[in-house]
């Protein structure tokens, strides 16, 4: 293991404590796109369907079960939790689920390195991970106000993604037979998505401003 | 098996 994918997996944990916290204190999902945290919930599950079958590290199969578990946890606060579900905007987040899962499952169906169940979900998982964060790009777009925890939140979220890029940089260097196409594709294309946001926020932030995406 | 490829990364 690299540094900048240890880099990357630490700021992907981040953003997800960074959002847990926000919503366990302040009992607040305002801003939260829960389209998203759903579309999370499933790259999961579909991702780390070898979890029980495939050991590669303790690490590993650690931080597998802190990203299913949180990713769960928060869909459950945004429906079921008495407090935290009234302050869940739904008449903003209106991005409908299933432009973005079936175009991801058609392309894994038709686009992958083995036509095997485990092997299709895996590929459909990374395709839908590059474009769950639309419907939370979306919402902050018609949020006027962004508070700085989910600004946070989308801003570790957006340097996970750019830090797994330097990290196939770096074992294409290292390891001659790391050879990974569907996941660079799709990694790049998701961290591409960020940039708009990335532009934004360091803007806000030079200029010692409330971050505000232009509508 | 050599087909698959190594999923070593979250």
């Amino acid at each position: 293991m690299n540094i900048f994918r240890l880099a990357g997996d630490m700021t992907h944990l981040f953003s997800v404590l960074v959002l847990l916290l926000k919503i366990h204190t302040i009992k607040s999902c305002a801003g939260i796109s829960l389209k998203t945290q759903e579309l999370y919930a499933l790259v999961f599950t579909t991702r780390y369907l070898d979890i029980f079958t495939d050991f590669i590290s303790l690490y590993n199969t650690v931080m597998k079960l802190i990203f299913l578990g949180s990713s769960f946890s928060i869909v459950w606060y945004i429906r079921r939790h008495k407090i935290v579900r009234r302050s869940y905007d739904k008449d903003q987040d209106t991005f409908r689920h299933y432009f973005l899962v079936i175009p991801c499952l058609v392309l894994a169906v038709f686009i992958n390195h083995k036509f095997t169940f485990k092997e299709v979900m895996w590929t459909f998982s990374l395709y839908l991970e590059a474009v769950a964060i639309l419907p939370q790009l979306v919402l902050l777009q018609r949020t006027r106000n962004i508070d700085n925890l989910t600004g946070q939140y989308v801003f570790l979220l957006g340097a996970y993604r750019a830090l797994y890029i330097l990290n196939w940089i770096y074992r294409h260097f290292t390891e001659p037979h790391y050879v990974h196409w569907i996941t660079w594709i799709a990694g790049v294309v998701q961290t591409l998505l960020y940039a708009d946001f990335f532009y934004y926020y360091f803007q806000s932030w030079k200029n010692n401003e409330k971050l505000q995406l232009p509508a | 098996s050599n087909d698959d490829i190594e999923k070593d990364e979250l």
